[in-house]
């Protein structure tokens, strides 16, 4: 048998230095601890590398902690818009969704796209509608509802800035400069 | 950004990504996530790539397709491929992020060149490890 693995990413940390506290670092650990044994497990009973991935990110997009699904950040109208995507190495077939809303698990959408229809992205009401094909349960906003993506996106609403779910000190201070500038120059 | 990689009892490797994009975006704005060869790749001949970063960069690098085509026409590791995109070719054009790969032998990299990075990997020759850098 061949060596069989997976690797998780949960993005980039929306906390950035300082934020970050021993019992929400315990929570993010568990949560990635999760996903990664629910994907392993599946390498483990002889799943493909395909079934492992897709379930290692639904697990991921089910938790508020990571922007993705249950946790995406909110756009600038206060709605949600999420991507997903998905690729077999074996045969080179992908899928992908874009500017898709409502949808619990996006990943599960990208690969019904590579396994469902002739195409590779479908995105926005197509996407939408490929789903409802599918019989995708939406989700309402409430669902997707969190209070720290809700404050950070308070933080710059009304404003041209908008923000990466990362941040390198450099990169959020230059957001919070900007967003300050833009609002300040409201009044003069 | 969430995304996975793996690599399979039989040798067969996959990625997938998944995000909510940025806060505050506009215009139907979409980033690298869902766009193959950018955000996501996988081959069988290199490595499967998933990546979380500043997307705008990462489609014009051409993130994920770049590790790979390192690996088959340079004939780099998984290893140094992902490091030489993350550390070098994607920080000259200015952008920041990082990603996860793996080769069809079950090698693992998760190169990155900004903090706050959330990462796990497990594997059948006993790594079990979750960080956050």
């Amino acid at each position: 048998m061949k060596t069989f693995s997976i690797a998780i990413h949960g993005g980039a940390g929306t906390l950035v230095k300082g934020m970050m506290t021993p019992e929400l670092e315990a929570q993010y650990k568990l949560a990635l601890q999760n996903a990664l044994d629910a994907g392993y497990a599946l390498l483990e009973d002889g799943k493909t590398a395909v079934d492992a991935v897709e379930e290692a990110v639904s697990v991921l997009e089910d938790s508020p902690l990571f922007n993705a699904g249950k946790g995406a950040v909110f756009t600038a109208t206060e709605t949600h818009e999420m991507d997903a995507s998905i690729m077999d190495g074996k045969t080179l077939n992908a899928g992908a969704v874009s500017l898709i809303t409502g949808i619990k698990n996006p990943v599960k959408l990208s690969r019904d796209v590579m396994e469902k229809s002739e195409h590779v992205f479908l995105a926005g009401d197509g996407a939408m509608q490929f789903a409802k094909e599918l019989n995708y349960k939406l989700k309402d906003a409430s669902y997707f509802y969190d209070e720290f993506r809700h404050k950070q996106w308070l933080d710059i609403k009304d404003t041209d800035s908008f923000q990466l779910d990362h941040a390198s000190d450099k990169n959020e201070k230059s957001v919070a400069e900007r967003s300050r500038s833009q609002k300040d120059s409201k009044f003069g | 950004t969430v995304g996975a990689v793996a690599c399979d009892q039989d040798g067969n490797i996959a990625a997938a990504t998944s995000t909510g994009g940025m806060t505050n975006k506009k215009w139907g704005r979409v980033g690298d996530s869902p766009m193959i060869g950018a955000g996501n790749y996988a081959n069988n001949k290199t490595c499967a790539i998933s990546c979380t970063g500043s997307g705008e960069f990462f489609i014009r690098g051409v993130v994920a397709y770049d590790v790979a085509c390192l690996m088959e026409h340079k004939g780099m590791s998984v290893k140094d491929a992902s490091s030489e995109v993350i550390h070098k070719r994607i920080l000259d054009i200015g952008g920041d992020g990082g990603l996860i790969a793996v080769d069809t032998n079950g090698n693992i990299a998760m190169p990155f060149n900004t903090e706050g990075m959330y990462r796990g990997q497990k594997s059948s020759n006993g790594i079990d490890d979750v960080s956050i850098y």
